[in-house]
């Protein structure tokens, strides 16, 4: 049974897909079955895979709507163990279509119903969320057994936290009990700033023992990344940035207990 | 007739609240009477301006349901000519609310409604949307004049351009005929990277006539000014970016004909 995190915010551009990718390109390159799901109408973390989020068909709306089986639209990538569910841009009128199910529940377990005959085919299954708290997110929510919470290192992505907590523990209590956060991770961290201390400390203070021991830091070379369509590990991987995704990579296999 | 602009981009964390909040403001301390209107359940535009979103009653949330007309909700900040209508986290209930309406058109049409009662009040209306193109973006767009465009200088932020135009076109060809575009702004840009000047370069490529000549340079003065409720324009006025954004302010300023 695979394990399936999802990399969730409902701020926007905290680093949730540059998070997605590069942990999952670091466990494929150590040799772990790993499928990205993109669950963005963005399509982001398809696009940072080097595919054409306007040519992939079936995609993740067809697979949501029961149009096309998960595994159809599984894709391989150039780096092996690593597989992409992709997202195009008509996920975004998904939302509309499942709201428009008669069964509350139904609307927000259906990601996990189409996911379930594939979680046998890989050790992780990792889902981009979209900027938002929207039935999309909770889908996601509803599918994974833990959040990982990219946090970038600003005073406004401090505001949304207790928001996203709340959702968290919404999901918990109405479908899915067993959902953990699994981790609060720093991004984009500069330590020429006072800012980036600041809002590092605050988030200590208000997550002690879900706060990762480390931080990402800033590095135009992680932003590069997607223009040449890989992940940035593999782009710059002996950026400082590069070196902390394989820690934070490192950290989440140890406290799942992989060998 | 006050203009109505609104701040939209899907892409999250590209400068959508720091633009309308930093316009709001610059248009305000040159004697115009600005509304800035807070549409994201996130409720950045509302702390930005130094109020706690968790406490405003009523807010834009009452507005869209009928609860409470607009000018109930409007509030005076400390800055003379500078009101807000705040947004509050049960923002985030509004789009299931809206979707349960029979009607197509009054679902989209809803916030412009509710709007047309203050128009007059006001010389301009700046409307800060979420990071989607969801029901809310799509109320705001019917709500507005025009619309601008903040894209931050990376590739991820050039990605999703065309689905944005496609939903401005979407918007004009349905319910309002007469929305424009009112302009692209490049924000965070760092002169330092590559990748700045190709995505300026791109951008400009692509809309040459709607970019507006200029750059918002990244500076952390902005980033910390939210943390002081206080626009970055007043926190920092002798920044690069506060600059910036006051030349931003008088080219549409002097493109509305405006004295
Ligand atoms: N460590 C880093 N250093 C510099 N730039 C980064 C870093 N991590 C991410 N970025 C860049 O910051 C931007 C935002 O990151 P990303 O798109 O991953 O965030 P997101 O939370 O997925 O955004 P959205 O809310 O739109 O889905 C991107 O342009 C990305 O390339
Ligand atoms: N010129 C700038 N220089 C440095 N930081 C900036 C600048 N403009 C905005 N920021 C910071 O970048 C982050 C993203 O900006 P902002 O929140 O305004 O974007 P947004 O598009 O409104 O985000 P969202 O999609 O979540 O609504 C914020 O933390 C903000 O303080
Ligand atoms: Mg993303
Ligand atoms: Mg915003």
């Amino acid at each position: 049974m695979g394990r399936r995190y999802i990399f969730a915010n409902q701020k926007g551009g905290v680093g949730k897909t540059t998070t997605a990718v590069n942990v999952a390109a670091a466990m494929a390159a150590w040799g772990f079955r790993v499928l990205l799901i993109d669950l963005d109408p963005q399509s982001n973390a398809t696009t940072s895979l080097g595919l054409d989020p306007r040519r992939v068909s079936p995609s993740i709306y067809e697979v949501m709507l029961e149009l096309a089986p998960a595994q159809a639209a599984v894709r391989s990538t150039r780096w092996k163990g690593l597989s992409l569910l992709p997202a195009s841009p008509s996920l975004a009128g998904a939302t509309v279509e499942l709201q428009a199910l008669p069964d509350a529940r139904a609307r927000v377990l259906r990601l996990r119903e189409r996911l379930a005959p594939l979680s046998d085919g890989y050790d992780y299954l990792l889902i981009d969320a979209p900027p938002s708290l929207g039935l999309l997110t909770v889908n996601g929510l509803a599918a994974a057994d833990g959040v990982i919470v990219p946090v970038q290192c600003e005073y406004l992505a401090l505001e949304g936290l207790s928001q996203l907590m709340q959702t968290i523990t919404m999901v918990q209590r109405s479908i899915h009990p067993r959902l953990v956060l699994r981790g609060l991770v720093l991004t984009m961290y500069d330590r020429r700033t006072v800012l980036s201390r600041q809002v590092a400390e605050e988030v200590h203070r208000h997550f002690p023992r879900q706060l990762f021991p480390l931080v990402i830091p800033r590095s135009v070379r992680m932003s590069e990344a997607p223009s040449f369509g890989e992940p940035g590990i593999f782009y710059a991987p002996r950026s400082p940035a590069a070196r902390a995704y394989r820690k934070l990579t490192r950290l989440i296999l140890l406290g799942d207990g992989v060998p």
